[in-house]
Parts: structure tokens; sequence; C-alpha cells
């Protein structure tokens, strides 16, 4: 048996030079960040991702 | 025993090859005849769309045969519907009283189950397979973490894939995409005319209201004793106008030079009416689909909880076939779960769209919904259903749109559907 969960979340937003950001160009601050990997086992109540 | 092994005379045979190659030679007859009748069925007719006959009348549902290595071939000749039930009868046959406890240790030790965790810690208790399948554990075994902002798991598993969803399309494995739309059903959520949580397969199509999703000018609602803040459920961004049969004006569409409220509003009409009803929508807030796939094997807990406080607007069941849903399966057979027995829970949280698909497997077909005991999968009667529905619409002269529709709108009023808490236990897999 198998679950798929389909659903809307922030995506980030690109931060901007004038705020200081020294990232990435195409690094996004914010939006949902996933905590799993691909074959990791998870448990009821872990978190996947958080916003 | 032994004796009877020793003394009894053995006497080889050949095996009567005629009747053999008679056999083969009957069975690929009637394979021929098949597919020519098959033919013969969709030839000379230009016009005829997916599933709609000469008449313009959808056809019978008919089984899918989906491409893949042989195993895949093999396995879709087979009968897995009637066997997953035979399979879940057969569990639910009563134990031994004196074998119940020996049977299921050495199940847990076959398939890793922590009995240190389970409910009932005396396993003379459960009678059957079938009811230590579907066991509970003990309170607390399953802490949930505390940060309000996170996802959390809605089962014990294994996650296959995880992402984003990019133009529609969910990728099952590397280079294997299959549409949403197949995943969820391609028609934006109806109302339909039983609203008290029964099975209906006349679907009026009627497209949503944003009036009639979400209230989010309420302060507090109690549903089955739960305060809920719906600005805490519903802050997101939100789709700016649900109402939308928005047909393009021709003059504004063809107007050479429109004044720019005009052209602002043809955007945004044209925009709406191309997007999906899935997609995201929002303007403040940019925001994404996103997908995450868990697999459950056969030793985890069995029963399924909300990832997050949402409310549940409608439920989509898809009577399909019953493939195994194995990673090895996940990663041979394309497009797995839009041929398997599913049910879709459509509804919104706090960021937009949310939904849940709990799909069905060969030996684990039958899923059980707590909030919605209508809800019948792998069994005769939804198959029943499910081709009376076909008929249905092909007596109205509407396609088919292959999934029975029931909505919870009644089940809140205010929220416009059933709530869920973070963590709440949704409902569960059953064997067979």
């Amino acid at each position: 048996s198998t679950i798929v969960l389909v659903f809307e979340a922030p995506k980030g937003v690109r931060p901007s030079l004038d705020e200081g950001f020294r990232g990435a160009p195409t690094e996004r601050k914010g939006g949902f960040v996933w905590n799993v990997k691909n074959g990791q086992k998870v448990r009821v109540g872990e978190p996947l991702g958080w916003v | 025993l032994n004796a009877a092994l020793k003394n009894t005379k053995v006497k080889w045979e050949p095996i009567p090859i005629a009747l053999g190659i008679g056999f083969l030679g009957a069975f690929q007859f009637y394979r021929v005849q098949r597919r020519e009748k098959h033919t013969q069925s969709q030839a000379g007719s230009d016009t005829e769309d997916a599933g709609v006959d000469q008449q313009g009348r959808p056809q019978k549902r008919e089984r899918v045969r989906p491409s893949g290595p042989w195993t895949v071939q093999i396995m879709s000749t087979l009968p897995l519907k009637a066997m997953s039930r035979l399979w879940g009868r057969f569990n639910e046959l009563e134990i031994p009283y004196y074998l119940r406890v020996p049977g299921f240790k050495l199940y847990s030790f076959i398939f890793g189950v922590n009995l240190d965790e389970v409910s009932e810690p005396d396993l003379h208790v459960y009678p059957n397979l079938a009811s230590f399948f579907y066991r509970t554990l003990k309170p607390g075994a399953r802490p949930l973490d505390p940060n309000p902002n996170a996802v959390l798991s809605p089962a014990d598993g294994k996650v296959i894939q995880y992402g984003t969803i990019e133009h529609g399309e969910v990728e099952q494995v590397k280079g294997v995409t299959y549409s949403l739309d197949a995943l969820l059903g391609s028609i934006r959520p109806s109302k339909p005319a039983l609203t008290d949580g029964r099975e209906t397969s006349d679907h009026t199509h009627t497209k949503v209201g944003a009036e009639d999703v979400m209230r989010a000018d309420e302060e507090f609602a109690n549903v089955n004793g739960i305060s809920y803040t719906l600005p805490n459920l519903f802050s997101g961004p939100q789709p700016k106008d649900k109402n939308t049969p928005t047909e393009m004006p021709s003059d504004q569409a063809t107007s050479p030079q429109p004044s720019s409220e005009a052209a602002v509003r043809a955007d945004l009409a044209l925009s709406e009416s191309t997007r999906p009803w899935w997609a995201p929508a929002s303007a403040k807030t940019p925001t994404a689909l996103y997908y995450c796939v868990i697999y459950l094997a056969p030793g985890d807990y069995h029963r399924f909880h909300s990832p997050v406080s949402w409310v549940v607007e409608s439920r989509r069941h898809f009577a399909g076939e019953l493939y195994s849903v194995s990673p090895y399966l996940q990663r041979t057979l394309p497009g797995l779960f839009t041929l398997n027995e599913r049910v879709v829970l459509l509804g919104r949280w706090r960021w937009g769209f949310f939904s849940y698909i709990p799909v069905g497997a060969t030996n684990v077909g039958s899923i059980k919904v707590n909030f919605d005991r209508e809800l019948r999968t792998n069994s005769l009667t939804t198959d029943t259903a499910a081709d009376r529905a076909a008929e249905l619409a092909r007596q109205k002269g509407e396609p088919y749109s292959g999934f029975a529709e029931a909505s919870y709108a009644n089940a809140s009023r205010l929220l416009g559907g059933h709530a869920l808490q973070r963590g709440e236990e949704m409902g569960g897999f059953q064997l067979g």
C-alpha cells in the first residue's frame, strides 16, 4: 500500500542583494523545505518537511 | 508413510503433447478472435474520442493493459481483484487459540514488526491475521513533531519519491512521469446531489465557488469538540476567483488596442481559463505543488494519519486495478498510481490545495476512511457501482469521469468540509 500526498506550499522568495544576501543567485529563502531523502524510513508524526 | 514412499511403484508416462498443443491453439484462436473484435469496434470512426463510440456515447469501462516488462505483462493477465478478495477472506479465518502467539511472532520476525509498541500486549486477542495487521499502537508511540509548520509523515513507511510538480506532471521514477489529472481526476471538484457522504455517480460538474469552500472571515469554529482558528487554517493565499466560467469576450480578445485595465482583465481571464483546477494561483506568496510517495511494507503499522490541519472537501473513488505497489513495480510499471484503485481526498489547508491519496495494492486492497462510512473499496458492489456510473454517463451522453465522487460539504457548514487535525487518525489499509 502507498500514500501519495500532493499539496500546495510556498515556493520561497529569491532574496535581493539589497538585503545583504550572499548566497547563490538561484537560492531561495523561506518556502517549503524537505526533510527526507529517497529510501528513508519514516514513522507517523515525523516531519517530511517544513514551511 | 515411509513404507508407502519406498514400496509404491512409480511409473513415468509422457504428457500427451497433442492435448497441450490443442489447448495452446484454442487459446491463441480465442485471443485472435478477441483482438479482431476489438479492432472492428474501433475501426471506421475518425471522430471517435477517448472512450466515446460512434454515436457519441462513452464506451463501457475496459481493463487497461499496461506496458512494461514480462513480469508486468503476466501480472496484467491475472484476476488481481478477485485474488485480493480471496486473500482477504483467507486472512479473516480464525486462527486456533494456541497458534496465534507463535503465528504472529513468526510474522513479526519475518516482516520486522515491533511488538513492544502494539497497544494490545496479549496477542491471543487478535483472532486472525487481518485483525493483527490492522493493529493499533500504544498511546505516545508516535509523538508528533512539535513544529507547527511541519508537514508530518502520514504513515510508517519508506519515502519512495518526493519533489515538486512541474507542468502538472509527477515524476514516478527518473524520466517516467504521469499527469496529475490522471491521478486526481481531471474535472473540477463538483457538488454532487448527495452531500451526506453517500457515494454518487451522478456528476453535476458544477464548478465550486470560493464561498463554497472557505469562509476565512470567520474567526473560530468548533467541530467535533475541536476548536480551530480559521485564519490559521486558511490564511494562505487563495485562488483569486474560482467562480470562473471565464470565457473571454471576443471583443477583448481581438481588440487591437485595449485599455490597460481591460488588458489586465483579459490576462487574468486567460490565465484562469487555462489554469488546471488544482494548480496554484496565488499572486502574493508564490507557491508550488509538492508531492511525496510513501510506501508501507507488510510489517508496518497500516493506519494512516493527517499530516497537517486541513479540511477535506470531497472524496473521489477510482475503482481501478490492484497491482502490487512494491518498489520494484513502482520502478517498472509506468503510471502505476493512476491504474490502481485509490481514494483521492481533496481539500484545502493553510497554504491552499491539499490532497491525500491512499493507493490500494493486491494484498491490501481495502482502504478505510474513518469519516466516510459509505466508502467501499475492493468490493463487487464498488465495481458494479462503477459500471453503473459508466452506464449512466453513457445514457446521458456524457464522458465517464472514471471515479465516483462524494462531497463532505455538509460535515461542517462553517468549514465546508470535514476538518482534520494534524496527527489525527484518518483510516487505514486492511488485508484483501
